[in-house]
């Protein structure tokens, strides 16, 4: 028997909306610890991990780990149906093939449930080791989200580079080039807005800006952003998820041949 | 030319 009620619910529309356009089909797991979800996308270039602690639920019932295989386009469009404001329930009984959504409005005045069948997904879940990052960045999330959106109408890839001045952002394409540097600002009115470079060595890296566009679907979760770089590692772009955890997202570099 | 890598190059199944 599982039932997990998160009474901020569009917690939970906003990850689908940041992950379904990345991963088609995925495992969600769900065990004491929270519910959780690892998949790549279909090239297996990018990976997006998923954290909601169990702390988080308002109501956290899982009585043995359980892996529920989901198509996300399907669930986002059940997620659709809940209202911004709505709690959410995740029921299912041990065996069963379907998942139900519960939404309750906050007067508890509508109380809709729908369910979704469940599928086989045949994932590989990957050993993420704990590692010292060369520089990690920490910026707001939407400044992030308008760089690569800017970017990547010049070129299709972008270097990131970090040094003692900042952290910089450049591309190239057929008209022309382009840098983005964005300098440590922590003088601002609230901490959201400022921008952190913390950088053990300079480290400078290639990736494909059209990831990087994708994983910008997260800005809703957080007002920031945190981007870690390591030279032999893929970056991860993390967004906090107040009070329940993350969603992560890993992505391999690009290197000359 | 550059070459896109691969996650699974970098992460074990675990």
């Amino acid at each position: 028997m599982l039932e997990l009620r998160l009474v901020q619910g569009s917690l939970l529309k906003k990850v689908l909306e940041a992950i379904k356009d990345l991963v088609t089909d995925a495992n969600f797991d769900c065990s004491a610890t929270g519910f959780s979800l690892q998949a790549m996308d279909s090239s297996h270039v990018a990976l997006v991990s998923l954290l909601l602690r169990s702390e988080g639920f308002e109501h956290y019932r899982c009585d043995r780990n359980i892996s529920m295989g989901m198509n996300l386009n399907n669930m986002a469009k059940m997620l659709k149906c809940a209202g911004n404001d709505d709690i959410i329930t995740l029921k299912a009984d041990d065996g069963s093939d379907t998942v139900t959504f519960m939404f309750e409005s906050p007067t508890q005045d509508k109380i809709s449930d729908f369910e979704m069948k469940l599928m086989d997904v045949d994932s590989e879940h990957l050993g993420i080791p704990e590692a010292e990052y060369h520089a990690i960045v920490r910026m707001p999330s939407t400044e992030f989200a308008r760089i690569c959106k800017d970017l990547s109408s010049i070129g299709d890839t972008v270097v990131i580079s970090v040094t003692k001045e900042g952290v910089k952002f450049s591309t190239s394409g057929d008209i022309g080039t382009a840098n983005v540097v964005c300098r440590q600002n922590t003088t601002v009115d609230k901490p959201e807005d400022a921008t952190i470079v913390e950088m053990n060595e300079p480290v400078s890296l290639t990736f494909a800006l059209r990831y990087f566009n994708s994983f910008t679907k997260g800005t809703p979760l957080s007002n920031t952003v945190t981007i870690s770089l390591s030279s032999e590692l893929p970056v991860v772009v993390e967004y906090k998820i107040a009070e329940m955890g993350h969603l992560r997202f890993y992505l391999a570099p690009k290197i000359e041949e | 030319q550059s070459l896109q890598l691969s996650i699974t190059e970098f992460y074990r199944s675990s």
